[in-house]
Protein backbone atom coordinates (compact mmCIF):
# COMPACT_ATOMS: atom_id res chain seq x y z
CA UNK A 1 0.00 0.00 0.00
CA UNK A 2 1.26 3.91 -0.36
CA UNK A 3 -0.05 6.54 2.08
CA UNK A 4 -1.52 9.85 0.89
CA UNK A 5 -2.00 12.82 2.17
CA UNK A 6 -4.06 15.78 1.18
CA UNK A 7 -3.07 19.56 2.94
CA UNK A 8 -4.86 22.50 2.34
CA UNK A 9 -2.83 25.53 2.04
CA UNK A 10 -4.85 28.82 3.91
CA UNK A 11 -4.23 32.03 3.15
CA UNK A 12 -6.46 34.37 4.70
CA UNK A 13 -9.30 31.87 5.77
CA UNK A 14 -9.46 30.44 1.76
CA UNK A 15 -7.85 27.59 0.36
CA UNK A 16 -5.22 28.39 -1.86
CA UNK A 17 -3.98 25.27 -2.93
CA UNK A 18 -3.11 22.10 -1.78
CA UNK A 19 0.38 20.30 -0.88
CA UNK A 20 -0.38 16.40 -2.09
CA UNK A 21 2.19 14.05 -0.53
CA UNK A 22 2.70 10.01 -0.80
CA UNK A 23 5.39 7.15 0.54
CA UNK A 24 5.07 3.72 0.81
CA UNK A 25 5.30 3.05 4.69
CA UNK B 1 1.52 3.21 8.38
CA UNK B 2 0.45 5.98 11.50
CA UNK B 3 4.85 6.92 11.36
CA UNK B 4 4.50 7.75 7.52
CA UNK B 5 1.37 9.60 7.88
CA UNK B 6 2.88 11.71 10.68
CA UNK B 7 5.73 12.29 8.46
CA UNK B 8 3.67 13.27 5.26
CA UNK B 9 1.58 15.65 7.75
CA UNK B 10 5.35 17.58 8.89
CA UNK B 11 6.57 17.72 5.37
CA UNK B 12 3.56 18.85 4.12
CA UNK B 13 3.02 21.24 7.00
CA UNK B 14 6.90 23.13 6.05
CA UNK B 15 6.05 23.15 2.61
CA UNK B 16 2.20 24.65 3.04
CA UNK B 17 4.02 27.36 4.71
CA UNK B 18 6.37 28.20 2.17
CA UNK B 19 3.69 27.94 -0.28
CA UNK B 20 1.31 29.85 1.72
CA UNK B 21 3.85 32.97 1.60
CA UNK B 22 4.85 32.89 -1.80
CA UNK B 23 1.02 33.34 -2.33
CA UNK B 24 0.97 36.41 -0.47
CA UNK B 25 4.30 37.74 -2.14
CA UNK B 26 2.92 37.12 -5.08
CA UNK B 27 -0.26 39.50 -4.09
CA UNK B 28 -2.90 36.71 -5.85
CA UNK B 29 -6.21 38.24 -5.43
CA UNK B 30 -8.71 36.61 -2.71
CA UNK B 31 -11.24 35.99 -5.50
CA UNK B 32 -8.84 33.69 -7.12
CA UNK B 33 -8.41 31.46 -4.19
CA UNK B 34 -10.67 28.58 -3.25
CA UNK B 35 -13.03 27.82 -1.14
CA UNK B 36 -13.52 29.52 2.76
CA UNK B 37 -11.49 26.60 5.30
CA UNK B 38 -14.05 25.73 7.36
CA UNK B 39 -14.12 25.92 11.24
CA UNK B 40 -12.56 23.10 13.00
CA UNK B 41 -15.08 22.23 16.12
CA UNK B 42 -12.06 20.33 17.45
CA UNK B 43 -9.87 22.76 18.26
CA UNK B 44 -10.16 26.19 20.34
CA UNK B 45 -11.12 28.79 17.57
CA UNK B 46 -9.20 31.45 19.36
CA UNK B 47 -5.45 29.21 19.50
CA UNK B 48 -3.19 29.70 16.65
CA UNK B 49 -2.17 25.95 16.75
CA UNK B 50 -4.10 23.64 14.10
CA UNK B 51 -2.34 20.67 14.80
CA UNK B 52 -3.08 17.56 12.91
CA UNK B 53 -2.98 13.78 14.16
CA UNK B 54 -2.56 10.90 12.35
CA UNK B 55 -5.45 9.20 11.66
CA UNK B 56 -4.87 5.76 9.34
CA UNK B 57 -5.20 2.79 10.35
CA UNK B 58 -4.76 -0.28 8.43
CA UNK B 59 -7.30 -2.14 10.36
CA UNK B 60 -9.97 -0.26 10.20
CA UNK B 61 -9.16 2.10 6.90
CA UNK B 62 -10.25 0.50 3.63
CA UNK B 63 -7.62 0.10 1.07
CA UNK B 64 -8.39 2.36 -1.67
CA UNK B 65 -7.35 1.66 -5.78
CA UNK B 66 -4.64 3.44 -6.99
CA UNK B 67 -4.65 7.04 -7.14
CA UNK B 68 -6.50 7.60 -10.61
CA UNK B 69 -4.22 9.87 -13.17
CA UNK B 70 -4.61 13.50 -13.67
CA UNK B 71 -6.94 14.55 -15.59
CA UNK B 72 -7.04 17.45 -18.65
CA UNK B 73 -7.78 21.05 -17.00
CA UNK B 74 -8.38 24.27 -17.88
CA UNK B 75 -5.44 26.77 -17.48
CA UNK B 76 -3.75 27.52 -13.97
CA UNK B 77 -3.66 31.53 -13.35
CA UNK B 78 0.14 32.63 -14.63
CA UNK B 79 1.10 33.72 -11.13
CA UNK B 80 -0.21 30.51 -9.34
CA UNK B 81 1.69 28.76 -12.19
CA UNK B 82 4.89 30.62 -11.23
CA UNK B 83 4.84 29.62 -7.67
CA UNK B 84 5.01 26.29 -8.72
CA UNK B 85 7.86 26.94 -10.90
CA UNK B 86 9.79 28.58 -8.31
CA UNK B 87 8.89 25.67 -6.06
CA UNK B 88 9.70 22.67 -7.90
CA UNK B 89 13.29 22.69 -6.93
CA UNK B 90 12.86 22.69 -3.46
CA UNK B 91 10.28 19.77 -3.66
CA UNK B 92 12.78 17.90 -5.59
CA UNK B 93 15.61 18.33 -3.32
CA UNK B 94 13.08 17.60 0.10
CA UNK B 95 12.45 14.51 -1.95
CA UNK B 96 15.85 13.02 -2.16
CA UNK B 97 15.90 13.18 1.63
CA UNK B 98 12.32 11.87 2.43
CA UNK B 99 11.38 9.93 -0.44
CA UNK B 100 8.21 11.42 -0.77
CA UNK B 101 5.83 11.85 -4.13
CA UNK B 102 4.84 15.38 -4.08
CA UNK B 103 2.41 17.59 -6.10
CA UNK B 104 1.28 21.06 -5.04
CA UNK B 105 -2.09 21.67 -6.43
CA UNK B 106 -3.69 25.15 -7.23
CA UNK B 107 -7.41 26.08 -5.77
CA UNK B 108 -8.82 24.17 -8.15
CA UNK B 109 -6.57 20.74 -8.20
CA UNK B 110 -4.64 21.36 -10.77
CA UNK B 111 -1.05 20.63 -10.56
CA UNK B 112 1.54 23.82 -10.02
CA UNK B 113 4.43 21.76 -9.00
CA UNK B 114 5.72 17.92 -9.01
CA UNK B 115 7.76 15.28 -10.87
CA UNK B 116 4.77 14.55 -13.64
CA UNK B 117 1.57 16.04 -14.45
CA UNK B 118 1.93 19.70 -14.80
CA UNK B 119 -0.85 21.47 -15.40
CA UNK B 120 -3.29 18.35 -15.00
CA UNK B 121 -6.05 17.99 -12.71
CA UNK B 122 -6.03 15.73 -9.33
CA UNK B 123 -9.30 17.87 -8.53
CA UNK B 124 -11.61 14.70 -9.04
CA UNK B 125 -9.20 12.11 -6.49
CA UNK B 126 -11.31 11.77 -2.95
CA UNK B 127 -8.80 12.91 -0.70
CA UNK B 128 -7.70 15.80 -3.04
CA UNK B 129 -11.46 16.48 -3.39
CA UNK B 130 -11.75 17.19 0.80
CA UNK B 131 -8.15 19.32 1.00
CA UNK B 132 -10.20 21.64 -1.54
CA UNK B 133 -12.70 21.98 0.40
CA UNK B 134 -10.39 22.96 3.73
CA UNK B 135 -10.43 20.00 5.02
CA UNK B 136 -7.48 17.54 5.22
CA UNK B 137 -8.08 14.18 4.07
CA UNK B 138 -5.43 11.16 4.01
CA UNK B 139 -5.79 7.29 2.37
CA UNK B 140 -4.34 4.23 1.94
CA UNK B 141 -3.93 3.50 -1.80
CA UNK B 142 -3.04 0.23 -3.90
Amino acid sequence: VRVFVAMPVAVDGKVAGVVYLSRTP
Amino acid sequence: IRQTEAELIAQGAALGAIYAQEVRDAGVAIEKLGAAVPADSATDPDSPYRPIEPRLDLASDYVLPARPPAITATATDPAVAAIGARLSGILAETQKTTLAGFRLLDPKGVVIAGREEIGLSLGAVEEVRQALAGRYASALRQ
